[in-house]
């Protein structure tokens, strides 16, 4: 853990009286070590410990009784300060359907995602409706009908899918279907795609500007490692993101991808997806999110 | 181009960062470009180009330990006849295991070979239609469970079963996606393995890593190896943004060969792992 490598740096400098920035760096090369081993992007490692080394070359830690503690302190705060710093509800529209989009890379979890935040907001008192517009990977219209069975939520499934049928197309037709079915929420489920697809990207796009979104949910499997960076970029650059949620924390992996996400689009991580079961789901906690990238 | 690029204190930073940023892990980084510093030193290597060329060469050789070979000749049973080469394909959740089974059926059936796939993910929603379509696609005959929620070694056996009855050249068995955390999901691992052994042995067991993985693909190829005998794997969706270095990591803690690659979501998206290229590809 952070605090134990901490611990083991600043033993070897006790006795020293006033630590030099020497002796920070040794401590900064500590936490990028930790932080890239918990696969949090380099890029970010850069930005957030210059920002460590700031305020670890300052009073509190050469002050401090038990100066690792303090600078395991100081780096669970930025930590959590970047996590949760923005954490928000769901933002739901004046005049319904609120319309949520979800994108991401392929097998990340967004259609096992539809069902459990449709079941999470039916829950709620919503009338949720989810759409199938992954018409592209075999059988995803056929997963997102069981998906919705399952939940208990209504399907719009115009098309086939396998490669029959324009998501465009039908993400504004289940938007038009919410308004003259009274539905107060549509969930609109797209194929898995590259951020180097720039075809794709562009047809993500054309469908948020279709529907006019009140949240572009980025999904994000929670093992990914150095390219959440690259990613989260070009899906903030091609598609526009409002949220985040993190999938498959029901894993062991230590999930620098959270902070790498945020560092990089500035949106928030509203929902933690921790099973395949379909209540599975909670809100994000970001201070849970520190000890665990930091563990 | 022309000519030769010097070294400084910066190029060896930035080379470490290339491996990092690939996924190799800090310290496989650190490791790496220290050797190479060494190495440089010791035959007075003045042009960066050359040390690129050197790293390249390294990583290929490590890569290249394990026998990449697919073993895929059908074994005898006790009376001499032919049993079909069976394939169990393992992994976490989402990697890609059903789409590589496709991919590996029409390319099996292209060299002239007859391919059963059995759908044991007996669990997750529409997981057998979709491994159906990629069946049919691909070229190959499926077994489907007989009942919804069927135990899936049952499953497994009875796509072997049906394998020997037909002849088939090469059964591939599907299976649920299942981090490795999960005790009691390894455990029906392993059991479907010693199911499927009392009608045939297990030829291969491919075990689909995603390239975006970061350090706890090592975690998976650990636990994979340890609780279904993987014996080769399937690195996918390299033709995205991610290098898939952990696999470096990976065949050192576990001693898996890489075999194959995942290129694509098209049913020809699937090639031999190649060392070079894919040094080549992580180093520039
Ligand atoms: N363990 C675990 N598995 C999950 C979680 N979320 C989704 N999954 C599983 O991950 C796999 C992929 O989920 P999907 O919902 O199909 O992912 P997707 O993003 O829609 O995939 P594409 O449409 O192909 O891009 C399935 O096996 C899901 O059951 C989670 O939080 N934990
Ligand atoms: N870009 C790209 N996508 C891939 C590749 N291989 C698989 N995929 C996509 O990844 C997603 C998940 O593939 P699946 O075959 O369903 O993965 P799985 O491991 O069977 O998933 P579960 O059974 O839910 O655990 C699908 O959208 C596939 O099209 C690849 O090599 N490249
Ligand atoms: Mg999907
Ligand atoms: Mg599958």
């Amino acid at each position: 853990s952070l605090s134990e490598r901490l611990t083991a740096t600043f033993a070897h400098l006790r006795g020293k009286g006033r630590l030099t920035a020497a002796d920070i760096d040794s401590t900064v090369r500590e936490i990028r070590r930790a932080l890239l081993d918990a696969d949090v992007a380099l890029e970010v490692v850069k930005a957030f410990t210059a920002a460590i080394r700031t305020r670890a070359l300052g009073k509190e830690v050469s002050e401090a009784l038990n100066p690792a503690q303090q600078v395991v302190k100081i780096v669970d705060e930025e930590l959590v300060s970047v996590l949760g710093g923005s954490t928000r509800r769901l933002h739901l529209a004046k005049v319904p359907p609120t319309v949520i989009l979800l994108a991401g890379l392929q097998g990340a979890g967004k259609t096992t995602l539809a069902g459990k935040l449709g079941r999470a907001l039916a829950a709620e008192g919503h009338t949720p409706l989810l759409a199938a517009c992954d018409l592209q990977r075999p059988d995803a219209v056929t997963q997102l009908r069981v998906i919705g069975e399952q939940a208990g939520v209504p399907v719009f499934a115009p098309e086939p899918g396998n490669g029959v049928g324009d998501p465009v197309r039908v993400a504004r037709d289940a938007v038009v279907e919410a308004g003259a079915k009274q539905y107060d929420v549509v969930i609109v489920d797209t194929a898995g795609r590259l951020g180097v697809d720039a075809e794709l990207m562009d047809q993500a796009k054309r469908i948020r500007e279709a529907v006019q979104p009140d949240e572009v949910l980025f999904v994000i499997d929670a093992m990914t490692g150095q390219d959440a960076a690259a990613t989260a970029r070009a899906f903030r650059d091609g598609v526009g993101l409002t949220g985040v949620v993190l999938s498959k924390l029901d894993g062991d992996t230590r999930g620098g991808a959270a902070l790498s996400v945020v560092s990089v689009t500035g949106a928030p991580i509203l929902y933690a997806s921790t099973g395949e079961g379909l209540d599975d789901f909670e809100v994000f906690h970001p201070d849970r999110m520190s000890r665990r990238i930091l563990d | 181009f022309g000519g030769s690029r010097p070294i400084d204190e910066q190029t060896w930073e930035q080379l470490e960062d290339a491996l990092i940023l690939g996924d190799l892990g800090a310290e496989a980084s650190e490791r790496l470009v220290a050797g190479l510093r060494a190495q440089a030193e010791r035959l007075q290597v003045r042009d960066e180009r050359d040390l690129r060329s050197m790293l390249r060469d390294a990583l290929a050789e490590e890569l290249s330990e394990n026998d990449p070979t697919l073993h895929l000749r059908r074994p005898a049973d006790a009376e001499g006849r032919a049993l079909p080469a069976v394939v169990l394909v393992v992994g976490v959740n989402g990697v890609g295991k059903t789409t590589t089974i496709g991919k590996f059926a029409r390319f099996l059936s292209r060299l002239g070979k007859r391919v059963m796939v059995g759908a044991a993910d007996t669990f997750r929603a529409a997981a057998v239609e979709q491994l159906a379509t990629w069946a049919e696609r691909g070229g190959a005959e499926v077994v489907r469970p007989e009942r919804a929620g069927q135990d899936p070694a049952s499953v497994a056996y009875q796509a072997v079963a049906h394998g020997i009855e037909e002849n088939a050249d090469v059964v591939l068995i599907d299976t649920a996606g299942r981090l490795q955390t999960k005790a009691g999901l390894m455990d029906e691992l392993s059991k479907i393995r010693r199911v499927v052994e009392k009608l045939a042995p297990v030829a291969e067991v491919l075990l689909v890593l995603d390239a975006t993985t970061g350090r706890n693909g090592i975690a998976q190829a650990e636990a994979f190896l340890n609780h279904a005998g993987a014996t080769g794997i399937v690195l996918t969706k390299l033709d995205g943004s991610a290098k898939g270095g952990f696999v470096l990591s990976a065949r050192e803690e576990a001693g898996i060969p890489i075999k194959l690659i995942g290129v694509g979501e098209g049913i020809d998206d699937l090639h031999a792992f190649n060392a070079e290229a894919f040094a080549r590809d992580l180093v520039g």
